[in-house]
Formats: structure tokens, C-alpha cells, sequence
């Protein structure tokens, strides 16, 4: 989940996207890769001092399996937390060995540690990224079979698509052939403004196949829900703000993904 | 200028600021340190690949009069514009020496230049910071008098605003004794929510002192403008956007800032 254009939407739709595909029963991890700790906060998962989180794997080489918590709220989700030593994780990483692809790596042993103990694998694993292109960004795209990409019908929008393609690109070029765009999804939409529908015309124009169909509205209900520490999934199951992320996690979940 | 929750209005802030306080007849310099270069492409800056910017003067040690260029639209407003190659320099910051007083030491140097050239200096620098706690962020929070914050009626804000307080508090204790906070603004207010009004509240409460009477409410224009290459003050001067932000640069400019 990537843009670094702040404020799109990033934290909203990944926690909203894993419960929607945890409550249609599939397995899901999501890795809070952000300092903020926005999606540990609305996931209810602790992310005190005390905790151990995605830091304590990147940096202290602790297995990824020691760190996750399953949501209180949604079984069959789980979490691994941002912790606030995470913000200095970006230095940090610069002088260490394999630092863009220790994500990869933890993954990678999650998988085979529970393959070895006869364990369900999840079904999908969505990270959460700051509203930057530095080490924990280049990580979780190094990471990743697909970049998620949400996206707000706002001008500054469509200058910070060219810039997040570019280092799509050096991605795919050097560390990761195989990532690929899976979805583009249109946030916050207000139907009122014409700015918005511009936007929304240019982005579908540049990327036909990866924008998604549907779209999420504007709705109080969806920025309320993270201060109950709780997913609109179960805040408010009925509103539009659950049904507009249920039928975008749908449309995806049955795209054919990079295999 | 600076929070490193996403989305909040950081941008939108310096450049009306910026425009404001010039349209008063005060000299205004806009630094943009964010590698989306959106501040630049409000003031209408032109921050291609081969135009220098403020990386050249942090990395490559140009002096900073070198790339400031004047606001088409607004006399008496320049801006150091921000290039695509700054998005390397959080990365490329960390091996040289001075690494956080870098911008620090080019402002002092640009104040003796033009010192010696008997040319006035700005009244005001206004520094746009991107969404992070980086090496970029921390270089304005050292060559600052002052941080100013802007902030959304959003619970992920009130989150933000704890891990922000304790940066500015390690910068004063390490490298920048005088830091302030300048002043507090609440932004896309929207006067029908009660989230809003709960996040307003408890802000007051926590920083009586720092928060501006002034509010900026939820305004179409705001966003259109920079499309059009223009700060709000230009494109719709009797709108709220351009009334709400004149407002609270006369009533930031009042206070009886840090010497
Ligand atoms: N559809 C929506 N309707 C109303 N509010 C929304 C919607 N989606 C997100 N928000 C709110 O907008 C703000 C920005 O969203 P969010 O924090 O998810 O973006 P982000 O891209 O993760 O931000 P950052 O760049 O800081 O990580 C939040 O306060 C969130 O509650
Ligand atoms: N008062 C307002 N009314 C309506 N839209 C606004 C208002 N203020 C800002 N916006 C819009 O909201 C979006 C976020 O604002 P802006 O880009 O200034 O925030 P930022 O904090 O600088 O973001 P980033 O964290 O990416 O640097 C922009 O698209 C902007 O046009
Ligand atoms: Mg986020
Ligand atoms: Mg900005």
C-alpha cells in the first residue's frame, strides 16, 4: 500500500481492504511499516514502548512470528505493529547489509517456518507505507508481488504518480522483476467537485486496466472508526463506507493476480 | 512548516502564508524542501530536471541565491524550488559532514551576502517540509526559529502530534536550543462533523498558547488553485480560502515571535 502523497488514504484502505478479505475468510497479515502507527491504532493492536514490532524484525533480526498479534475485532487478521523506534529505522538501515530486502527476507522465513510446523500460510499480506520513497518503502516494495496504490482526486495527486511510477520502475529494474501494479483505487471521492472527476478521468486514461471500478466516497464514519481503535468492518457495518471497501477488496481479490 | 502526518495542508499553508504576508508589502523566501515539489508547482516555479533547486545547495554546496527565483504572481515572494533529485538526498545526507546544519548554514550565508550587498534580506523564510522525520525535516527544525504546524480535525492528527512534540524536544536539547512552536492552525475544518470539533477542542487544551484563533475551512478553491499554478490569494482573492488564510497571517505575523 504506497503513495508517497500524504494523506490519500494509504492506512484507511489497508485496513479496511485486510478486513473486508478476513471477514470473505481469507487469511490475512498486515505489516504496519509506518512510524505514525496509524494502522496498529485502528486495528487495536499495542504499540507501546514495550512492544515488539516491525522494528525489532528489520533491525534486531527478531523472527517475524514473535511479533504478530491477531485483531481483536476480525479473526483470521493479524498485525505486525509499528513501534515509535521505527522512525529511526530509515538511518539506521542505511548501514546495514541487505537493506532493502530484509522485509523480503522475514517474509520469506514466516512462510517457511509455518510451511515446516503444518500451519496456514495467510492468504495475503498487505504493508502499510509511509507517505515517503525511502528504506521502508523500498523494502515493502521489494517485498511485494503487487503495488496497491490508493489515490485522492486532488491535483498534487497526479505530480506524485509520476514520481511513485519512476521508482516503480527502479524497482523492477534492479531488485524486484516481478512487482507489478495490482490496483489503482480512487479515495475520498466528493461527486460534487469537478476537480475530482478530472482527476479521476486522467488517472483512468493513463491506467485503464489497473484502476479499479469501484471507488470509496467521502464518510465521516470512516475517519471516526480508528478513534474506537476499530475497522469500519465492524464500526459501521452498513454504511457506505463498509460497502464501497468490501465491493473494492471483491473486485480485487478476484483480479488475476501476479501469480 | 512541518508535521509528518500526511495530507494535512502543510503545502497549502506555506504558499498562502507565503503569498499573504507579501501581499502585506514583507519580503517572503519559500524553501521547498519536499521531493514532490508541490509548493513549487503552486508559486509556478519551474523545478524540472534541469533546473537547480535546493538539493543542489545542501548536497552540491551552490549558494542558496543562486536558485531562488521570484512568484510570476506575487512580487517581493521567492521560492528555492525542489527538483526530483532531492527524493536521494535523505539517503545521500547521511555519509556528509554537518549533515542536519546544512540549510542552517546556507540561509546564514545568503543573510551575508546580501548584507554585504546592501540587498534587504526576507522578513520571513517559510520552510515546506515533506510527511517524514527525516534529514530533511530535521534540517529545517535546526535552522528554525520556529516550527509551525497545521493540522487536519482528524484522530490520526492527535496521534501525530505527540510524536512530533518529542522530535522538536530532542532538536532543542542537541541542536537547536531557541526552537519554537510558532503557532498551531486547524485546517479543512468542516463545521459538521463532531470529530472535528472533539480534535479542536482537545488541541486547545493541550497548546492554549500555540493554537491561531484563525481556522482555515474545507474550501473547492484551495485545492483547485495550484492547477493553475496559483496560491488561492490570486486565483480566488474574496473566497473563504483566501479570507481565512489572510486572516491568520496577520494574526501569526501579531504575535511577538522568537527574537
Ligand atoms: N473515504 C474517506 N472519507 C473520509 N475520511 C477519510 C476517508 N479515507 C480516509 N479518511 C481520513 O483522511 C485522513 C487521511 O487518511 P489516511 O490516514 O488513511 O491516509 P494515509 O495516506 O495513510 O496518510 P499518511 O500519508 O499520513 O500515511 C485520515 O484522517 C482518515 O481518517
Ligand atoms: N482548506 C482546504 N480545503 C480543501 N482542500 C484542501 C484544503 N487544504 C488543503 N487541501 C487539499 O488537501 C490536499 C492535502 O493538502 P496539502 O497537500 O497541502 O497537505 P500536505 O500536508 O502538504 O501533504 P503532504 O503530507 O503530502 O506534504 C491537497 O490536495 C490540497 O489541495
Ligand atoms: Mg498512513
Ligand atoms: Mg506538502
Amino acid at each position: 500500500m504506497s503513495n508517497q502523497k500524504g494523506g490519500v488514504g494509504k492506512t484507511t484502505t489497508a485496513v479496511n481492504l485486510a478486513a473486508a478479505l478476513a471477514q470473505d475468510g481469507l487469511g490475512v497479515l498486515l505489516i504496519d511499516m509506518d512510524p505514525q502507527g496509524n494502522a496498529s491504532t485502528a486495528l487495536s493492536i499495542s504499540h507501546d514502548d514495550d512492544d515488539l514490532g516491525i522494528y525489532d524484525v528489520l533491525v534486531d533480526e527478531r523472527p517475524l512470528i514473535r511479533v504478530v498479534k491477531e485483531c481483536p475485532d476480525i479473526p483470521g487478521l493479524w498485525c505486525a505493529p509499528s513501534t515509535v523506534d521505527l522512525a529511526g529505522a530509515e538511518i539506521e538501515l542505511v548501514g546495514l547489509t541487505h537493506r532493502e530486502r530484509r522485509l523480503k527476507q522475514v517474509i520469506e522465513h514466516l512462510y517457511s517456518a509455518l510451511d515446516r510446523s503444518r500451519r496456514p500460510a495467510p492468504d495475503y499480506v498487505i504493508i502499510d507505507c509511509p507517505p515517503s520513497l525511502g528504506l521502508l518503502t523500498l523494502n515493502a516494495l521489494v517485498a511485494a508481488d503487487e503495488v496497491f496504490i490508493p489515490i485522492q482526486g486532488e491535483y498534487y495527486a497526479l505530480e506524485g504518480l509520476t514520481a511513485l511510477m519512476r521508482t516503480i520502475g527502479l524497482v523492477q529494474a534492479s531488485m524486484n522483476p516481478d512487482l507489478a501494479v495490482g490496483a489503482i483505487l480512487l479515495t475520498m471521492v466528493d461527486g460534487r467537485t469537478n476537480l475530482a472527476a478530472q482527476v479521476a478521468e486522467e488517472v483512468r486514461r493513463h491506467f485503464p486496466r489497473e484502476v479499479l471500478r469501484s471507488t470509496i466516497p467521502r464518510s465521516v464514519r470512516l475517519s471516526e472508526s480508528p478513534s474506537f481503535g476499530q475497522t469500519v468492518m465492524t464500526y459501521d457495518p452498513t454504511g457506505t463506507g463498509a460497502l464501497s471497501y468490501r465491493a473494492a477488496a471483491r473486485e480485487y481479490a478476484h483480479r488475476d493476480h501476479a501469480a
